[in-house]
């Protein structure tokens, strides 16, 4: 028998193994099982990947505009693939889309998200309900079962520094004792409309830009790397609405790594370098009036429906 | 993408959601 070669045997044996362990990973997910969490080894190993650069690399990809013969096949086969409602479009026209990136940053028609006037919290974006509840101590749950720290996601409060250091960092941001700490997170899938509204009346007072990897945000993901939503680019808006605290964090993925604020053309997201684990901050409490929307001192005013910003692709 | 609130509220506010459920812009996420 010829001796065998080492190339394929090592091949064969090694998806064999990672099979065997996928396999036993999602059958113990499936029994209710705890949620198999990846290894810090695991997540060392998908953060290598240049995830931003391949996400820069799609969005110049989708910024080429395509002749008018090719857009009409090309949205088609986006609009089957992702289940993209067309008729809500402001456009329905597919050849008035240049790009693939300019047809992903569509405009709905107006009448088509009518603003729950009952509510005083209403959701920022189309997508699907990934979590929710009360925020219990200072961890949030990024999927049932899977926590992330909040102060790591937040970044350090400016309130820190006047209030005991005994205090928890979900003390910090209560501003009364009557109330508590909530949180929603809303998944958008590739063919959801990628805006995102204002859910209530508030002042922004913050704007924190996290730089960060860019890691698929898909619930199977989200279920699988603990932190996940700590480790993405993400821009985090906080101020405050009529019961205290209030945050909006858009959060980056490999394929929507761009976020926009149509309220602060100085944000620049998904830029071929940055500090690993460091954060830029802006002040919108001493911003003058003549930016959109803003209160002069008091931040930038947004009221409930109003749009905000967006996902871009790459 | 995802879009994560985070926000301070009277103890009893409550969510109407189920988790998994499809939301829209505008809809109501909860109540007092």
């Amino acid at each position: 028998l010829p001796s065998p070669r080492p190339l394929p045997l090592l091949v064969v044996t090694g998806s064999g193994y990672l099979g065997y362990q996928y396999y036993k990973r999602w059958g113990q997910q499936d029994n209710g099982g705890p949620p198999y969490l990846a290894t810090p080894t695991e997540v060392a190993l998908y953060r290598s990947f240049p995830t931003r650069l391949l996400s820069r690399t799609w969005g110049r990809l989708n910024g080429l505009d395509l002749p008018t013969w090719l857009r009409k096949p090309i949205y088609s086969l986006y609009i089957w693939t992702f289940g993209v409602n067309m008729q809500e479009a402001a456009v329905e026209d597919l050849h008035h889309y240049k790009n693939l990136g300019e047809f992903f940053r569509r405009r709905l028609k107006p009448a088509v998200r009518p603003v729950c006037s009952a509510s005083c919290l209403t959701s920022p974006a189309d997508g699907k309900i990934l979590h929710f509840g009360r925020v219990k101590n200072s961890e949030v749950e990024q999927v049932k079962g899977v926590t992330y720290s909040l102060e790591n996601f937040l970044g350090p409060q400016m309130r820190q520094i006047s209030v005991s250091p005994s205090s928890s960092f979900r003390d910090l941001l209560l501003t009364s004792p009557d109330s508590d700490l909530f949180h929603i997170v809303v998944y958008l899938a590739p063919g959801d409309y990628h805006c995102f509204h204002s859910p209530t009346d508030w002042k922004v007072e913050l704007r924190r830009h996290f730089p960060g990897s860019l890691m698929s945000v898909n619930p199977g993901v989200a279920r699988w790397i603990k932190e996940l939503f700590c480790l993405n680019e993400r821009v985090v808006l906080s101020g405050q609405w009529q019961h205290g605290f209030f945050s909006l964090t858009a959060v980056g993925a490999t394929n929507v790594g761009s976020i926009r604020l149509y309220f602060d053309q100085e944000l620049q997201t998904n830029s071929p370098c940055y500090r690993k684990g460091s954060f830029l901050d802006r002040s919108y409490v001493t911003m003058s009036s003549q930016v959109k929307g803003a209160a002069g001192e008091g931040g930038v005013a947004l009221q409930k429906g109003e749009p905000v910003g967006e996902f871009n692709l790459g | 993408s995802t879009i994560v609130l985070l926000f301070e509220a009277p103890k009893d506010f409550s969510f109407n959601l189920h988790p998994g459920q499809r939301i829209r812009v505008g809809e109501g996420l909860g109540s007092l």
